[in-house]
């Protein structure tokens, strides 16, 4: 047992917690529905109660808020950095204990640390986790903003704490939910059948997103990255269905469903989710495919069905003569277009797992290639 | 987000307290930090290539930009490796 050598798992299945103290970021009912909730994580898929316990009581699992040094030879590091700690099942009274920095700025939302993320994280160490490598699990060391109404639990994590404690007898009823989420992985990356949701340049990078995730592909250092959406942008959902880049404005534009986002760095910019109609959208269109932004033209084409159309970025508007046929005026390429993006001169058409390489004058297709030949595959 | 840091004897010592702090890098070991020398002792760059195999990170042993930047993000206190 790597992280936690003197333990291995609490001996009984009824826990109490105690909520010692409270941090005055957050009213004291919210930190109490936080830790309910962060606790009920793991109820939910183990015979695991917990029980909340008051004023002098003696708890399995006690909570505190503290800065700097705090009694356990282990001070925290002010704001940022290391946001808590916990420590696993063991019969020493600090066994079991969740402590939270108090130098960052805790909140039941994203504009600061959710207490409920980092929360159900350290109480995964009070029950006996230690560290997965896995992204996206609970147990990943490194905080992830992720909206809690869209937070799931992982697969590895579900699986590793059932190895301690067993399944909930309730549990093949919510498990077919808690598993279904985040849906794509590293190892679809190579798949020869691999489909993206959209792609776009960003700052010199190319950036691919599918369902919670993106791959982003640096030029000036080798690998590529895999990471969820939701660790640059958190509050974006997740099957993006379009973007493009702005490059002189230094804009990226996300598209799902009828709104569209519009990001500066980690910043999604205000007044923003729109509506695609106010681009100039006829109300018949529910959703963009694909958009690309020609920075030579100026101009970005937008991809919905069969059809394409034109947009000025310089005078913001949308062309007229349009929409037209995808498949009459960009041959070869098909009846649709689920991703796009323009790199040094060539557009990059995906459609399914082909990729096609497009002379963006002649709209020919210079090349088809497969739709991960970016990704190192 | 796209920014091609430089290394310097600033993340040098970031990286030296990581590593003893989640990897069990060894205070003695880490003294080989202190200097701008990229030639580190095998243990450290054991260390470097268990951080990087552990965050799917392209394992080279060297402190880079990727690294660094994973171990700029806030995270728990606990270690990822036994101590």
């Amino acid at each position: 047992y790597i992280a936690f050598p003197w333990s291995s798992k609490w001996g009984k299945k009824v826990l109490t917690y105690r909520i010692l103290n409270y941090t005055p970021d957050m009213d004291p009912d919210e930190v109490d529905r936080a830790i309910e909730r962060a606790l009920k994580v793991w109820s939910d898929v183990t015979p695991l109660t917990f029980i909340k316990v008051y004023g002098g009581d003696e708890a399995d699992i006690k909570i505190s808020f503290a800065s700097g040094y705090h009694n356990d030879f282990y001070p925290f590091d002010g704001p940022h950095g290391i946001l808590a700690h916990a420590y696993g099942p063991t019969d020493d009274p600090i066994g079991g204990d969740a402590h939270f920095d108090e130098d960052e700025y805790w909140t039941k939302d994203l504009k600061g640390i959710n207490l409920f993320l980092v929360a159900a994280h350290e109480f995964g160490h009070s029950l006996g986790l230690n560290h997965s490598s896995v992204l996206g699990s609970l147990m990943h060391p490194v905080y992830t903003p992720t909206d809690r109404r869209k937070f799931k639990l992982h697969q590895d994590d579900i699986v590793r704490i059932q190895n301690l404690y067993g399944v909930c007898v309730s549990e093949k009823t919510t498990s077919t939910s808690l598993t279904q989420a985040p849906t794509s992985s590293t190892t679809t990356t190579c798949a020869h059948n691999l489909k993206f949701d959209a792609a776009t340049t960003l700052r010199g990078e190319i950036f691919f997103f599918k369902d919670s995730y993106l791959w982003r592909k640096r030029f000036y250092t080798p690998g590529i990255d895999h990471l969820l959406i939701t660790s640059f942008w958190p509050t974006l959902p997740s099957g993006l269905q379009a973007a493009y880049e702005v490059n002189e404005e230094d804009v990226m534009l996300l598209f799902k469903g009828n709104q569209y986002w519009a990001i500066r760095g980690y910043d999604v910019l205000p007044g923003f989710p729109k509506e695609i109609h106010t681009l100039g959208f006829p109300g018949s269109i529910k959703r963009i495919d694909a958009a690309v932004y020609n920075r030579d033209t100026r101009k970005t084409y937008f991809f919905s069905g069969p059809n394409y159309w034109s947009y000025d970025e310089v005078s913001k508007s949308m062309e007229k003569g349009y929409p037209k046929r995808i498949a009459i005026n960009f041959p070869r390429v098909g009846r649709r277009v689920d991703a796009a993006f323009y790199y040094k001169g060539r557009f990059y058409f995906f459609r399914g797992s082909k990729q096609f390489e497009i002379d963006p004058k002649s709209k020919r297709v210079i090349n088809v290639l497969k739709s991960n030949s970016w990704l190192d595959c | 987000l796209p920014i091609i840091p430089e290394i310097g004897e600033d993340d040098i010592e970031i990286a030296q307290k990581y590593l003893e702090k989640y990897y069990n890098l060894k205070q003695k070991e880490a003294l080989f930090f202190r200097t701008k020398d990229t030639n580190f002792t095998n243990s450290i760059t054991d260390k470097i290539q268990e951080m990087q195999a552990f965050f799917g990170l392209q394992v080279t042993g060297k402190l880079d930009s990727n690294i660094l930047e994973v171990m700029g993000k806030p995270r728990c206190g606990m270690p990822d490796v036994g101590q």
